[in-house]
């Protein structure tokens, strides 16, 4: 930043510091007529005088006003940059993390790993970012949000060191939710997911929500543990599906009429 | 007369030399003002 903060624009009493230069009278010794008489001449100067007087005046009101404006600025600067208000912007966020897990975990669809919800909605979509406690030495983002996704790209961004990845969702392009996963540059033990847009379908709940790993190195890796933890999650969920249909007595319903009308329609033919 | 009209243009000598140093500190103020905005931006 380029300012002076010994600048003093309220020293005004310098006009006795002023060399006392005379006028370049050039209307006067130059294109002075000879025929103007000295009246006039003085007419003339007062004029002018009170012409620069007035606008002395002005340029000292809003000098008196911008220098006002540039202390005040210069005081909040000071606040902003006080310990005190530090620990305290340090003590509010933390107080905000905490309580917004403390919100995610007791809500109904809050995941067992506590992510933080920060929600913004706007016209056009919701965005959302949630934070995922991670360990530092974890090189890879691992991120457990109950949906599965498609990487699509990869960056490097100036105000993180840490990768950037970005994901469209798997039910793509029917839905069309995107995110992207980020180690948090204020504290690297938060990975940060932003997501843009609402699912169009239900998600996964948190025991059987699928794990995305990515390595850093080489892109979406699906590890062998996580080909069998699908594995088994497809399992559970097709036991739970089945089982929450044969207790749907409208589903029995039009399934047994569905039988009968194909036993009719083959009888038929 | 002629000592009325000297001592007008003394002043009005003054005056302007003063309008001139109010013009550049006002100028420096702005710049450090809008330096100073645009930090805390």
């Amino acid at each position: 930043m380029d300012y002076d903060p010994n600048t003093n624009p309220f020293d005004l009493h310098f006009s006795g510091k002023l060399p006392k230069k005379e006028v370049s009278d050039s209307s006067s010794a130059d294109v002075k007529p000879k025929w103007l008489v000295k009246d006039d001449e003085v007419s003339l100067l007062q004029e002018e005088l009170n012409r620069v007087n007035s606008e002395n005046k002005k340029l000292t009101e809003t000098l008196a006003r911008v220098c006002e404006k540039y202390y005040a600025l210069q005081d909040l600067l000071k606040e902003l940059q006080s310990p005190e208000h530090v620990k305290f912007q340090n003590q509010k966020l933390t107080k905000k993390r905490k309580q917004d897990l403390d919100d995610f975990v007791s809500s109904p669809v809050g995941l067992s790993c506590g992510p933080t919800i920060e929600k913004i909605t706007s016209e056009k979509a919701t965005v959302s970012t949630a934070y995922f406690h991670t360990e530092k030495s974890d090189t890879s983002l691992t991120v457990k949000d109950g949906y599965q996704w498609r990487k699509y790209g990869q960056k490097i961004t100036r105000d993180n060191p840490s990768p950037r990845a970005y994901f469209r969702c798997s039910f793509s392009p029917s839905c069309l939710v995107k995110k992207k996963v980020q180690r948090s540059a204020e504290d690297p033990s938060f990975v940060v997911a932003t997501y843009e847009g609402t699912h169009n379908h239900p998600g996964q709940h948190a025991s059987v929500s699928r794990t995305v790993k990515l390595d850093l190195v080489q892109g979406v890796l699906e590890p062998v543990e996580e080909k069998k933890e699908r594995g088994t999650i497809q399992e559970v969920l097709v036991q739970q599906m089945a089982s929450s249909l044969t207790k749907d007595p409208k589903f029995t319903a039009a399934l047994a009429a569905a039988i009968s009308g194909r036993f009719i329609e083959q009888s038929r033919t | 007369q002629d000592e009325s009209a000297s001592e007008l243009r003394e002043e009005l000598n003054r005056v302007n030399s003063e309008n001139k140093l109010l013009t550049e500190k006002l100028a420096t103020v702005y710049q450090n003002y809008y330096a100073l905005h645009h930090h805390l931006e």
